[in-house]
C-alpha cells in the first residue's frame, strides 16, 4: 500500500482536489 | 446480459468519458480541421514559440472546477529547453491519471472489486488509456496539447536534443494508425474500459470478477460496433488487436523513462508517474 499511496489517495477520495 | 442492459452501460460509460475528459475527440477534431471560428490554438514550432506559448499553457479556458482542481506546474527560469518541455507534458500527464482515474471508478463494478486489485488495473491501464487518449489530438503534422489551446508540431518535437526528440515519435506512428479505424467518442469510453478491465495484470489477486465486468464491456462494445459502423464488420477485432500494440508502446515508453532517470541527472520525474512506473515493466 505504501509503494502506491498516491494511487490509493485517488481511488478512495472523490472527486475532491488531490495535491500532488 | 440484454442488449438493452448493454446499451444502457454504453450510454453511461459514455455520459461519464463526456464529464471527465475535456478534450474529446470530436473537439479535437473540430480545432485540428481548423472549424472553431477563429478559436485557433496557438502554434508551437520552436523555441521563441514555445516562450510565448507558456502564457496558453497557463491560462486554461476551462470552467470555474477544472481551474481550482489544478495546481500549475512551478516556474524554473533558467530551465534547458528540453527540460522545460519535458516538465510541461508531466504535468499535463499527471492531471489525465487525475482524469483517468476518476473515469476508471465509474465503471460500473469497478469500486466494488477488491482495493488492491483496483490499484494493479489503474497502475498498469493508465498510460495505455492516455496514449490512445492522446491518437485523437495528433496529426502527421503535430499535436494538441493544454486542453486543446496549443498545438505542437512534430517537427518541432524532433528538434529537440536526444533521447527527448525520440519519445513522441512512436505515439504519432501508432496514432496514424489507431485513427484510421474512426472510432467516435462513445466507441472510445467503452475501449478504455476494455483497457482498465485487463484480468492478466500481474497480481492480481481475484481475476474472476475483473474477467466478467471484462466481458459485459465486451459485449457492449461488440454491439456498439456493429450498430455505428455496419459498413466495417472487422472493427471490432481490429480493434481489439490494438491492445497488443499499446502493451509494447507502454513498455518501451516506461523504459524510455527509466533510462532518461538514469541519463538526466537534473531532471524530476512527478511523483505519481514514478509511482506508476516503479516496477512496471
Amino acid at each position: 500500500k505504501e509503494k502506491h499511496k498516491i494511487l490509493h489517495r485517488l481511488l478512495q477520495n472523490s472527486t475532491s482536489p488531490v495535491e500532488l | 446480459p440484454e442488449s438493452a442492459d448493454l446499451r444502457a452501460l454504453s450510454r453511461q460509460l459514455c455520459l461519464s468519458y463526456h464529464r471527465h475528459f475535456p478534450l474529446t475527440k470530436s473537439k479535437a477534431k473540430a480545432i485540428l480541421s481548423g472549424k472553431t471560428h477563429g478559436n485557433s490554438p496557438f502554434v508551437i514550432h520552436d523555441m521563441k514559440s514555445l516562450t510565448a506559448g507558456q502564457y496558453f499553457i497557463n491560462c486554461r479556458q476551462l470552467p470555474v472546477l477544472e481551474r481550482q482542481r489544478s495546481v500549475l506546474p512551478p516556474e524554473e527560469p533558467a530551465e534547458e529547453l528540453e527540460l522545460s518541455v519535458f516538465r510541461r507534458i508531466q504535468f499535463r500527464s499527471a492531471e489525465a491519471v487525475q482524469e483517468v482515474t476518476e473515469f476508471t471508478k465509474s465503471i460500473p463494478g469497478f469500486t466494488e472489486l477488491d482495493m488492491n486489485d483496483q490499484v494493479i488495473l489503474l497502475k498498469y491501464g493508465v498510460i495505455e488509456v492516455m496514449t490512445t487518449m492522446l491518437a485523437p489530438l495528433m496529426n502527421k503534422d503535430g499535436t494538441l496539447f493544454a486542453y486543446g489551446q496549443i498545438f505542437m508540431t512534430r517537427e518541432f518535437l524532433k528538434s529537440l536534443r536526444k533521447p527527448f526528440c525520440e519519445m513522441m515519435e512512436p505515439k504519432f506512428e501508432f496514432a496514424a494508425k489507431f485513427n484510421l479505424l474512426e472510432l467516435d467518442d462513445s466507441d472510445m469510453a467503452l475501449f478504455f474500459a476494455v483497457i482498465i478491465l485487463s484480468g492478466d495484470r500481474p497480481g492480481l489477486v481475484n481475476v474472476k470478477p475483473i474477467e466478467d465486468l471484462q466481458e459485459t464491456v465486451l459485449q457492449a462494445l461488440e454491439l456498439q460496433l456493429k450498430t455505428i459502423h455496419p459498413d466495417c464488420p472487422q472493427l471490432f477485432a481490429k480493434l481489439l488487436q490494438k491492445m497488443t500494440d499499446l502493451r509494447q508502446l507502454v513498455a518501451n515508453h516506461v523504459r524510455h523513462i527509466h533510462l532518461l532517470k538514469k541519463q538526466e541527472l537534473q531532471m524530476c520525474l512527478h511523483p505519481l508517474l514514478q509511482e506508476i512506473m516503479r516496477d512496471l515493466y
